[in-house]
């Protein structure tokens, strides 16, 4: 069903990471988490693709449209991943790669 | 007593078993009574649900339903190469298939709204999985997933973190506030000797694990067995064997109906489908009621193959049957009753490192932890539900392990059985096995964890690095417990469903779905669209305008000062078409004065119509007078209009 590569290929489309961002104490949190949800997919080079369902604090930050293939990918990756490393608003972040999964 | 006009209703076994009374999910009395899930959506998340399809659209809910894999509201299925994206389809109709159409089949919640997320027909990642389980769950009350990992015999896998936050998040504020209800198939991996407690979907203490069983009442060859298992109900077995009747898809070979749906798929949205009716004799069942009540009313029956064993709490489980059949009859009267358990209480041990050979069968490695009052006195935890254990583990061939939690009655769970098809050698990373088989016993005592290695390796090699114990329950005590079974079986004669009974139930919390309107790819290209058209149009009309009216200031008549209209025709044209073409330039006003010196003032950009001197008239009529008799104007008529004009 899902993609042929298994959990190892990339996501819909590319690469894209989920982000738990620490929670703000106070008012509008929902807009300031949103606005660090960019700030933090800038800095990262990719694009907040918006928060992921209902789960407060989560987001899915996606590589930008006309992204470079493969054979970038894993040098992206790992810029990526240094960032998120060491950004202080990152609480949780993961890679989303492709499940499978089988109708039953 | 109840009649359908479906033509494949009297095929419908599962519903109502003429060839062998007894066989079937105990529906119709239920339905006698008006219970047919009216009030309760269920959302089957899948491939697709095609709404179109008669027996499936008076019972669609567009408002619970999304296209995942193309970000649209509407998740009808996509026709594929192999033909396959019919599953979705076929569980709706098993859930709310409309009676009495004249078309196919009858739903087990007939009266139930039904709504598709479509989201297997596509690359699927942790946190499309995540969206799926929280969509739109203030207006899902159950989730129907027939679908999992792989069942070959050799995968481990579940929902990952975000998928799991979902499952936890649904439980704790979908379906305002009382939790949603995640249904899911506990697996066809019996070929492959596969067990469902290496699924992390049915292992999940958030979802009821169904399994199936054939028109027999046998574990069919597909079935997989588990210690998670809460129940199974009817499905498809071998080729002599019926399979489940339902609606299906028309597009590609679909011809809107089935006869051939079978496996674990199908035996789930029956499950869900009775769970809608319990939801609608009492909307108030937390996601926990629900669970309580399956495992209390579901029946154990005669199976040589079921290896039954009563718990300390006189519940009969099987790894193969769960709790055993599922009954509307039982759940619905139940649900009539039911008042709501306690709060969830739960108690984690120390993660416990062992480092541990695991010998060579029939030798095994045991390693106990006790639970002492004290331990459960911070919780209140009295008796078990559910009963977890996360375990470490290397081991060169990861099927060749087995693992059994003793609980302190002596229940023996086989929670991680061998599987000869698996020859991983990464073992198990901090993996969650569960067991459901100690429910309502008590939590205190000495747990024992039983591993060994049944593999044909002639040495030992596998190590338990450590493990962790983690018990849920809450404070009924055993005495509640039977309390509780006896009061139910008091309502099993339909009494309180007969008398219009009704216990008080709380209308649950407001709770916002938090959803920003995104604007799907579909409407943003349309807006855009518009947009493009809209801007093309008004350059259009502006340079038109501005052209015209160049024309019209370059023109001989109009340059040497105020217009003189060429002589006018007797023929005049209709009046109205000839003083609509009038060209607009600049004249005096009807005083006489003319509008370019004093008196009116000119509009700005506007050249003012011309006043017209009798006769006045030629130049609209050469262009637009049609041929034909024509009246000279009469002057009232022209007046009025030139007036009108000026």
């Amino acid at each position: 069903l899902a993609g042929t590569d298994g959990p190892g290929a990339e996501g819909p489309g590319g690469l894209s990471w989920a982000v738990h961002l620490d929670k703000l104490e106070g008012e509008q949190e929902e807009e300031t988490l949103e606005q660090q949800a960019d700030a933090l997919a800038q800095a990262a080079g990719l694009v907040n693709a918006g928060r992921i369902g209902e789960l407060q604090g989560f987001y899915l930050l996606v590589q930008p449209a006309g992204h470079r293939q493969d054979e970038q990918a894993e040098a992206i990756r790992q810029q990526t991943e240094a960032v998120l490393a060491r950004h202080e608003a990152v609480r949780w972040y993961s890679e989303q790669r492709l499940l499978k999964r089988a109708k039953r | 007593s109840v009649h359908f006009n479906d033509p494949k209703y009297p095929q419908q076994w599962h519903l109502n078993n003429q060839r062998s009374p007894g066989r079937d999910i105990n529906v119709t009395g239920v339905w006698e009574r008006n219970v047919t899930g009216r009030g309760v959506t269920v959302v089957v998340v899948d491939d697709g649900v095609e709404h179109t399809v008669q027996d499936i659209a008076p019972n669609y809910s567009p408002e619970g339903s999304y296209d995942l894999n193309s970000n649209d509201p509407d998740p009808m299925p996509h026709p594929d190469a192999e033909n396959g994206n019919y599953h979705g389809t076929r569980c709706a109709g098993e859930i709310a298939a409309v009676p009495n159409n004249s078309f196919c089949a009858v739903g087990v919640a007939y009266g139930s709204r039904v709504a598709g997320i479509r989201v297997l027909d596509g690359p699927l990642t942790d946190s499309m999985e995540a969206v799926a389980f929280n969509k739109h769950y203030q207006i899902n009350d159950i989730y129907s997933c027939s679908w999992g990992p792989d069942d070959d015999g050799r995968t481990v896998d579940g929902p990952h973190q975000l998928g799991k936050a979902a499952l936890q998040h649904g439980v704790l504020a979908g379906r305002q506030g009382f939790g949603s209800i995640f249904v899911v198939a506990s697996g066809n991996g019996g070929q492959h000797s596969d067990n469902c407690n290496y699924d992390g979907y049915a292992n999940s203490i958030y979802t009821v694990t169904i399994g199936a069983v054939d028109e027999e009442g046998r574990m069919p060859f597909y079935a997989e067995e588990c210690a998670s298992m809460l129940a199974v109900t009817f499905s498809g077995g071998d080729k002599m064997l019926r399979s489940i009747v339902t609606t299906d898809w028309d597009l590609q070979k679909g011809t809107g109906c089935t006869e051939g749906h079978t496996g674990t798929s199908a035996a789930a949205p029956l499950a869900a489908g009775m769970i809608a009716l319990m939801l609608q004799v009492r909307p108030c069942l937390t996601w926990r009621d629900v669970q309580h009540i399956i495992v209390f009313t579901a029946t154990q029956y005669e199976d040589h193959h079921a290896d039954w064993a009563t718990n300390e709490a006189g519940f009969s489980h099987s790894h193969q049957h769960g709790f055993g059949l599922l009954s509307a009859w039982r759940l619905v009267n139940a649900a009539k009753i039911w008042t709501s358990v306690p709060y969830l209480a739960s108690y984690a041990s120390p993660v416990l490192k062992e480092n541990k050979a695991i010998p060579l069968s029939p030798c095994s490695l045991e390693v106990l932890w006790n639970v002492s009052r004290m331990d459960l006195e911070m919780s209140g935890l009295k008796t078990l539900e559910h009963v977890a254990v996360t375990v470490s583990i290397t081991h060169p061939r990861r099927g060749s392990l087995e693992l059994k939690l003793f609980c302190p009655s002596g229940m023996m769970s086989l929670i991680g059985a061998p599987r000869s098809m698996d020859s991983d050698p990464s073992g198990f990373d901090d993996w969650t096995f569960s067991t459901v088989r100690c429910w309502g016993e008590r939590a205190q005592g000495t747990y024992r964890l039983a591993i060994r290695d049944v593999g044909d390796e002639p040495f030992q090699a596998g190590i338990l690095r450590q493990w962790q114990l983690t018990l849920y329950g809450s404070v009924w005590t055993p005495v509640d417990i039977r309390d509780r079974q006896r009061l139910l079986e008091s309502a099993m004669s339909g009494k309180y469903l007969d008398e219009g009974f009704t216990l008080p139930c709380p209308p649950g919390l407001k709770i916002p779905e938090e959803d920003g309107y995104t604007i799907t790819p579909n409407t943003l290209k349309t807006l855009v669209l518009v947009g493009c058209f809209t801007v093309f149009w008004t350059i259009y009309y502006m340079l038109e305008v501005y052209l015209g009216q160049r024309n019209v200031a370059s023109h001989p008549v109009c340059r040497s000062g105020p217009c003189h209209w060429p002589q006018r025709s007797q023929k005049a044209g209709a009046e109205e078409t000839e003083l609509e073409s009038v060209p607009l330039c600049n004249s005096k006003d009807p005083a006489g004065a003319d509008a370019e010196g004093e008196g009116a003032p000119r509009r700005a950009g506007l050249p003012v119509p011309a006043v017209r001197e009798p006769g006045a008239w030629g130049l609209s009529q050469s262009r637009s007078a049609p041929d034909g008799p024509h009246q000279p104007l009469r002057p009232d008529l022209l007046r009025g209009r030139e007036e009108r004009i000026c």
